[in-house]
């Protein structure tokens, strides 16, 4: 009874107590707070889960000190043109990529630290009217852009100090690329959703960039973005949201799906279902192995078991104002949650 | 997800796809 009176009841009856407030960070310079991410940071030979912080004028990096506070070791001042994403690289060290833009993203950076000399430095990767980018292993970065007359898509290797390898150019399809996956449990294998509801399937060894398949999702949602995509016997599972889908009477209102595809015949069925909570809309989610998180127009934060289709947990929006970033971090499950002031606080899920 | 509804399913798909596509 103590528990149950201890336990707050949120919105629609969902409960908090699946997330646990580790601790807040405040970037009391942060004008208008437009992403969150983690990076594994190393100096003096101590390697830390560090929270990167963006703004639109610059990106702040945190480190963790004793009692569950956070000290900013360094902010990048980024000049012009404003963040609007931090682009998580997974497996790296030392390493932050954002991308920059008004309405599109325009331009890819790299934030590091160079011990050479015992500096912290920004270089670019590629400007271009950029579509999508995600970060892969192997420190590489896919990325599709388009001129006017056609569409680039293309990986770049970068080096542990943040210098451009390599590049690989994939075969494009005909319509825009809107978002990417790499394929768990495929070494080299790389999924994308376009912008007329089509996976694609690329191979991206060293060798070739292949496109080795287009299956289609279907019209019923438009514009599904993949967060992830997993392969197990034989069927290709691709997890979608769905941040335009319109409401409907008999499946409520979808936040993301889990498709299962056979790339051999592309026919696809849906395996899981995850609505929004009723009477919320809006949406911008984040996935992180089988659990969603979203932002909604509420701004209250969304938590999803993908494997259950059920909404776990709803953080009502804080006093002190709404909810606007919903990040999972790197390791642990760990959700980054944001307000426009600069305010992170980091839950334990 | 049954084999009827999917079609024939391979573990390989990757590298038959791989090996089917054009270099």
């Amino acid at each position: 009874d103590v528990a149950e009176q201890l336990t707050p009841v949120l919105l629609d009856g969902l409960r908090e107590e699946s997330l646990q407030l580790v601790s807040k960070l405040k970037d009391s310079s942060s004008s208008c707070a437009v992403d969150v991410s983690t990076v594994w940071w190393e100096a003096a030979g101590c390697r830390e889960l560090c929270v990167v912080t963006a703004c639109e004028s610059s990106v702040s990096l945190w480190k963790p000190l004793a009692s569950d506070h956070w000290g900013k070791i360094y902010t990048w001042q980024v000049g012009e043109i404003p963040v609007i994403q931090i682009v998580p690289l997974p497996d790296t060290c030392n390493l932050v990529c954002i991308a920059l833009g008004d309405l599109e993203i325009g331009e890819i950076r790299l934030l590091l630290y160079s011990s050479e000399n015992d500096l912290f430095k920004q270089s670019l990767v590629k400007t271009g009217n950029i579509k999508a980018v995600l970060g892969i292993k192997d420190r590489r970065l896919v990325s599709s852009s388009r001129t006017v007359q056609e569409q680039q898509v293309d990986i770049v290797s970068l080096s542990e100090m943040g210098r451009c390898k390599d590049g690989q150019t994939l075969m494009p399809p005909e319509e825009t690329v809107l978002a990417f996956a790499e394929v768990e449990g495929v070494r080299d294998a790389l999924v994308g959703t376009t912008a007329v509801n089509s996976i694609v399937v690329w191979s991206v060894n060293l060798k070739t960039g292949q496109l080795l398949k287009k299956m289609h999702v279907g019209y019923s949602y438009p514009a599904s973005i993949c967060h992830r995509a997993y392969s197990d016997s034989g069927l290709l599972f691709v997890v979608l949201s769905h941040p335009h889908a319109k409401e409907s009477e008999s499946c409520g209102n979808p936040a993301f799906r889990v498709v299962a595809f056979n790339p051999k015949t592309a026919r696809s069925t849906g395996v899981m279902f995850s609505s929004l909570p009723p009477g919320h809309a809006g949406r911008q989610g984040d996935v992180k192995d089988a659990s969603a998180a979203a932002v909604l127009t509420s701004g209250a934060i969304a938590v999803w078991d993908l494997l259950l289709g059920q909404c776990t947990a709803l953080l009502p929006p804080d006093p002190e104002g709404g909810w606007a970033l919903a990040r999972w971090a790197t390791t642990s499950a760990c959700l980054l949650a944001g307000q426009r002031d600069g305010t992170v606080c980091l839950y334990q899920y | 997800c049954s084999e009827s509804d999917l079609g024939p399913i391979s573990l390989n798909w990757f590298e038959e796809l791989s090996a089917e596509a054009p270099p």
